[in-house]
């Protein structure tokens, strides 16, 4: 464990919690793409399988469970509590497109031909793309209201303190996990659009960040 | 450079 994975893996907490007490608090999930949220709960899934097998340390468990539960409760605000306020006319992302080739991937290049190995290499690439429904979203309706942006922010920020954290530990005790750290950096760069649009729109005080 | 396993990070 270092600061930047440390500060990483707050920066997710933060921005599921963002995202989770915007909908619990407006009663709406209005520009929030449902089908990413899915898709994060499914990354969760496949990923986290290993708290039935392996024991990492209390915070590794503590932190799986808390990031499981609140991604299912995101899905179960979206699609069943405030599902008349769900914007399933512009959610219009084709899914298929991303797991068709992510399942094909993570077959071809895993650690380990084994279930567990490929479900967590699953989980590794389907996170790097599953924001693209969300990014897809906001393009097509040509607006964010800021704290949709607030938690794209703080989703970007632990992508780029996660490579920080890879760099760190290359350094100090020769950790390399390559397919982590291709689909990470990939993962990232999906982010850099939007970040400029950010600190450009958002920052300056505006209510909502609308397109160019 | 190996994979240390199993995956410590979240």
């Amino acid at each position: 464990m270092n600061v930047f994975r440390l500060a990483g893996d707050v920066s997710h907490l933060v921005a599921i919690i963002i995202l989770l007490v915007k909908i619990w608090r407006s009663k709406s999930c209005a520009g929030i793409s449902g089908k990413s949220q899915v898709l994060f709960a499914l990354v969760f899934t496949t990923r986290y399988l290993d708290l039935f097998t392996v024991f990492i340390s209390a915070y590794n468990t503590i932190m799986k469970v808390v990031f499981l539960a609140m991604s299912y409760a995101t899905v179960y605000l979206i699609y069943m509590r405030f599902r008349n306020m769900y914007d399933s006319e512009n959610d219009t992302f084709r899914v298929e497109f991303l797991l068709v080739p992510v399942i094909g991937l993570s077959f071809l290049e895993n650690y380990a031909f084994t279930p567990l190995e490929i479900l967590w290499t699953f989980s590794i690439f389907l996170e790097a793309v599953a924001i693209m429904p969300q990014l897809f979203m906001i393009t097509k309706t040509g607006e964010a209201e800021s704290i949709t942006t607030h938690y794209l922010f703080f989703l970007g920020l632990y992508r780029a303190l996660y490579i920080a954290n890879w760099v760190w530990r290359y350094h100090t005790e020769e950790f390399f996990d390559q397919i982590a750290v291709v689909s990470g950096v990939v993962q990232t760069i999906f982010y850099c659009d939007f970040f400029y649009l950010y600190v450009t729109r958002v920052l300056r005080g505006k209510a909502k960040m609308i397109l160019p | 450079h190996a994979l240390k396993m199993p995956h410590d990070e979240l």
